[in-house]
């Protein structure tokens, strides 16, 4: 039967979102995908009243990629504790790439601690792509460092979120992101989420 | 792969985030196929930075707020995980499948998944056919715990149409016998919406699960067979 593509970006991808307050995102291009598109992306905690709190699930396979290793090292170190920035990239997963990519997987949150002039460990890492390819870390590096020295890459307005939110796209046809305001019905207390996922293909995950 | 973060302005200590999160994950991330596969890199991360002024962190101890926020974040990531399954590779329909009345938790979470994993139900649904058959056949192949979540003469099935078109029922099994006044047409009309959902009841129990997954189509074979290259 002859089916009618279905336009998936524009049924859902918002035009526009309430986001939290006290975050920073940005994105760039920096090589790793070969068709030039946004490939880098962070977000980052500037809240410095309260100590920020964070958590992660990761996948049960017996083949951890790197970061996942990195991430983890780096939640148990500090107990989930002044976690303020995540970084991601897309275009190589840097799995199956032994103590190389364990290596590139810190030094990715090197990179961003060094930036956010932090001593401690206080980034979480996240890949995405091909299997068993090493990451180009001059690539990665130099887009690390143009994302926080240019001003205008890193911001808080719709647009930036967006655009993170394509950045870690692989195969996906729309970028996936969701805002919302909630109220606390004990204390009127407003607060906001927000969620940006990507994933088309690969996907039955079994996450602890 | 999966990915996904989830921020939010709410002060929230460490170890109810994780909890949070954990609950979260269980009903929402966890419980979607686009083909059955997992990856090296799945990860979904959740940052709670309290800009948002608060008397005192969200906290376990404080069951009223810690429930209220879980629930919400709990609803939240169910959004977002379902917009990877609509997303599925070359995939055309998005497919809710409930299992309800369970001896237990775990039984009910395994037919959902394993149905929502069979290529051939995948296929049937691309087709728009009617396959019941290998609905059941993907429920009595479940690597269920407990043998007694299952009792064939209370096994009900059902195609549920979600347009708000009526009857929204289409039973297909009804204690354990087929319906052989099965209307074709209707169940024709049900599989041509792009939004369904299998009703799996087992009659067993209380407990219930919901799996969110899509058809299998020709696409995802085009796109994945020139992945790497």
């Amino acid at each position: 039967k002859e089916k009618i593509p279905i336009n998936k970006y524009s049924l859902y991808v918002p035009k526009c979102g309430v986001f939290p307050k006290g975050f920073k995102v940005g994105s760039i291009a920096s090589g790793v995908k070969k068709n030039g598109n946004l490939d880098l992306g962070i977000i980052v905690n500037t809240n410095t009243k309260t100590p920020s709190s964070a958590s992660a699930v990761f996948t049960t396979n017996r083949f951890k990629a790197a970061p996942v290793l990195q991430s983890q090292r780096v939640l148990q170190e500090t107990k989930g504790s002044n976690i303020n920035s995540i970084v991601v990239n897309s275009g190589c997963a840097n799995s199956i790439t032994g103590e190389i990519g364990l290596k590139d997987a810190k030094s990715m949150c090197d990179i961003v601690n060094k930036q956010l002039k932090s001593d401690k460990p206080s980034t979480l890492v996240m890949s995405t792509g091909v299997i068993g390819q090493k990451l180009q870390m001059d690539k990665i590096e130099k887009g690390l460092v143009e994302i926080f020295e240019n001003k205008k890459i890193l911001g808080d307005d719709f647009e930036h979120w967006l655009n993170v939110a394509k950045s870690i796209c692989t195969t996906d046809t729309f970028p996936k992101l969701v805002t919302n305001k909630f109220r606390l019905s004990s204390t009127g207390q407003e607060y906001t989420l927000t969620g940006i996922a990507k994933g088309a293909g690969m996907i039955c995950p079994n996450m602890a | 792969t999966l990915l996904g973060f989830i921020l939010t302005d709410l002060q929230i200590t460490p170890r109810a985030l994780k909890k949070m999160l954990s609950n979260a994950t269980m009903r929402s991330f966890n419980c979607i196929s686009v083909d059955g596969d997992m990856s090296t890199n799945d990860t979904i991360t959740m940052i709670a930075n309290g800009a948002v002024e608060t008397n005192k962190p969200v906290d376990i101890e404080n069951a009223q707020v810690f429930n209220e926020v879980q629930e919400n974040v709990t609803s939240f990531a169910q959004q977002l995980a379902q917009l990877v399954v609509r997303d599925g590779e070359g995939s055309t329909k998005f497919v809710t499948v409930k299992v309800l009345n369970s001896l237990n938790f775990n039984d009910a979470k395994t037919i959902a998944e394993t149905i929502s994993n069979s290529n051939l139900v995948k296929t049937a649904l691309y087709g728009e056919d009617a396959n019941w058959g290998r609905i059941l056949c993907a429920i009595g192949y479940s690597k269920l715990n407990d043998i007694k979540s299952l009792k064939p003469e209370k096994l009900n099935v059902s195609f549920v149409a979600t347009d708000g078109s009526e009857p929204k029922e289409l039973k297909l099994l009804i204690n354990g016998v087929p319906n052989l006044d099965l209307d074709e047409k209707r169940a024709s009309q049900i599989l041509a919406l792009p939004d369904l959902e299998i009703l799996v009841d087992l009659g067993t129990g209380s407990e219930k699960c919901q799996f969110w997954t899509c058809d299998l189509s020709h696409e995802y074979v085009t796109i994945n067979g020139d992945y790497r290259s």
